[in-house]
């Protein structure tokens, strides 16, 4: 079973054109298997971003060496997704 | 007997349990609301429509759908308890009444239904719907890019692995070329209302280019009205104004193609929250989210309703 346990949902915030273009580089990593959940597109919007988790230190590493200000939106997805599972079977139950 | 309003719409729920809860309104409601099967989708499941009419023939009507973006699970949710409400408040409500009265409310509340049995059963964070595309292992095209307006312009990818994949050609997907054939074949749908979520924006046209529309300045200000209702509820802020200058650069979308088609009143609903959560929003924010959506909706349709063109 492929879970989401330690993928983080990262909120990025940039500056400028030159720091979008970054992100829209980093959008065309494949192998990274970003899930842009609001994709880079004009400096003054914030780009939300789910990282699997092998890949959350080398993301938040080209982030910090770029300069490019980012905070931690979810910690952990699978926490999130248990919760929603254990509140639809709560409500089944009831 | 099972009723309609026994159902617990402050959860999430399977695709079954909202098809099943479907056919409870339409029996607690037989003068009021029925179910069309609008087409299939790729893997086979029906395409299902609430009619909301009082009668008449050919009446104006409003489009209305939820869930395009199957791991928007806040949008199906929020489309179940307006469903309901609809059917509560004919009679009662005197704007949904007038509205009843004269046009007709046609509801699509799984949009994809392929692509959120998905998110139930393997991948919760998936958007697309599930056909498979040639020449690649990646399945699923993004049916808010795969509509005839802007197609395959900036904002969407031509690349069957990306979220946003135009798909092969415009309507390529059963799930949008039966909401294409619905509303052409209709032939007097005066508003499109697609409910997405999350950013907490009402959109309007257009996404593929940042040039305004013809009737930017009405859409803007009712836009302006809907949000400021919406907030008066429990102070949750939109932000407001066409996809192109609001979120981002969009080809290929649902309210773009209807405003091409004539479709005046297209707006696109971004529902909470802002990022906290994303998708996955907690069940205890069902109800007020569906709620505070409830006032910009009335807006929009009874303006559509004292409008008509």
């Amino acid at each position: 079973l492929e879970t989401f346990v330690g993928h983080q949902v990262l909120r990025i915030k940039t500056r400028n054109e030159e720091e979008v273009r970054q992100l829209q580089l980093l959008e065309s990593l494949e192998h990274l298997e970003l899930d842009f959940w609001i994709s880079p597109s004009a400096p003054a919007l914030p780009v939300d971003v789910r990282i699997p988790a092998a890949s959350v230190q080398s993301v938040k590493a080209f982030l910090e060496s770029q300069g490019i200000e980012y905070s931690v939106l979810i910690e952990d997805l699978q926490k999130l997704l248990d919760e929603e599972k254990e509140a639809m079977a709560r409500s089944r139950r009831v | 007997k099972r009723s309609s309003r026994a159902f617990d719409f402050s959860s999430y729920h399977t695709l079954d349990e909202i098809y099943s809860w479907m056919d409870t309104l339409v029996e607690d409601h037989p003068g009021l609301v029925s179910k069309i099967r609008i087409g299939q989708s790729y893997e086979g499941r029906d395409l299902l429509v609430l009619k909301f009419s009082t009668g008449g023939s050919a009446r104006p009507a409003i489009w209305v759908d939820t869930g395009i973006h199957s791991r928007e699970w806040i949008s199906q949710a929020t489309g179940v308890w307006t469903a309901n409400k609809i059917a509560e408040e004919y009679g009662r409500d005197p704007s949904v009444t007038a509205l009843l009265d004269n046009m007709d409310v046609f509801l699509e509340i799984i949009a994809n239904p392929d692509g959120f049995v998905f998110t139930h059963s393997s991948d919760r964070m998936w958007r697309k719907t599930r056909s498979p595309n040639t020449g690649s292992t990646c399945l699923g095209v993004d049916p808010n890019r795969n509509w005839d307006a802007g197609f395959g312009g900036d904002g969407s990818s031509g690349d069957p692995c990306s979220d946003i994949y135009h798909g092969p050609f415009p309507h390529s997907e059963r799930e949008v070329k039966a909401i294409v054939d619905f509303i052409r074949g209709h032939g007097n749908v005066k508003s499109v209302i697609s409910i997405h979520s999350y950013s907490q924006m009402l959109l309007f046209p257009y996404g593929y280019t940042s040039v305004p529309s013809p009737d930017y300045q009405e859409m803007n200000e009712l836009a302006k009205k809907a949000v400021s209702d919406l907030a008066a509820v429990y102070g949750t802020k939109y932000t407001f104004g066409s996809i192109a200058d609001t979120i981002y650069t969009a080809a290929g979308t649902t309210v773009d193609w209807a405003y091409d088609q004539g479709v005046k009143y297209s707006f696109t609903l971004e529902l909470r929250d802002t990022g906290r959560h994303g998708f996955l929003l907690p069940s205890s924010q069902i109800l007020p989210t569906a709620t505070e959506t409830w006032q910009a909706l009335l807006d929009i349709m009874v303006h559509v309703l004292e409008h008509p063109y």
